[in-house]
């Protein structure tokens, strides 16, 4: 899950 | 990782390749705007922050290299090449960066999801990303016969942003509390100012006839 912290997207 | 996603991060190469190619083989940036180039290197530069702090895979670092890497160089193609400056339309190219870099550094100052200078600064380089092709935009309805490369280059950059909402809308579906909206937002902002381009890019080409934007 994606969280405010990592963003996986470029 | 998704299609949609896998898609638009490779047209979104296409697009910097293109442009490479352009400034790179045929020595000319005409029809290029300097000031959405470099509105783009500093997208990059205050976005991926986290190049040294988190890894997220090896594609993604790659990825956040290669752009990071081709803005910069772009801008300074056009700037200090030899050859390739002398294209360059600087009187047509006049819009003023900062009537967009200050708004997107005070929204982001007030509409962030976290108050840190990491995130602050993510957010920032999603609202100048949106709004970062206006420059190239004007330059273009300036231009009379945009030529072939210039023309692929934004369509490409176009295809990009709508294929990333179609990966949005799939990971929203896909992944559990997947809901970003300061990025939507700005992303559909983004897409949607490609919609006058796509409209001519796709008359001209249905015509086969050279682009050329209404003034």
């Amino acid at each position: 899950v994606q969280t405010s912290e990592t963003h996986d997207e470029l | 990782m998704n299609i949609f996603r896998l898609a638009g991060d490779m047209t979104h190469l296409a697009s910097v390749l293109v442009l490479l190619l352009k400034i790179h083989t045929i020595k000319s940036c005409a029809g290029v705007s300097l000031k959405t180039q470099e509105l783009y290197a500093l997208v990059f530069a205050t976005r991926y922050l986290d190049i040294v702090t988190d890894f997220i895979s090896v594609y993604n670092t790659v990825m956040k290299l290669i752009f990071l890497g081709s803005s910069f160089s772009i801008v300074w193609y056009i700037r200090h090449h030899r050859v390739v400056r002398r294209s360059y339309d600087k009187d047509q190219d006049t819009f003023r960066h900062y009537l967009l870099m200050i708004p997107c550094m005070l929204l982001a100052l007030f509409v962030h999801e976290k108050f840190t200078f990491k995130e602050v600064m993510w957010t920032f380089s999603l609202y100048l990303e949106a709004v970062a092709i206006l420059p190239q935009l004007v330059l273009l309805q300036r231009t009379r016969n945009i030529d072939n490369l210039t023309g692929q280059y934004v369509f490409l950059l176009g295809a990009y942003r709508g294929l990333y909402i179609f990966n949005w809308i799939y990971r929203y579906f896909t992944e559990p509390h997947f809901v970003h909206w300061i990025t939507w937002i700005a992303g559909v902002v983004q897409t949607l100012l490609y919609a006058d381009f796509f409209y001519y890019y796709f008359e001209s080409w249905k015509n086969n006839v050279r682009l050329q934007l209404p003034a």
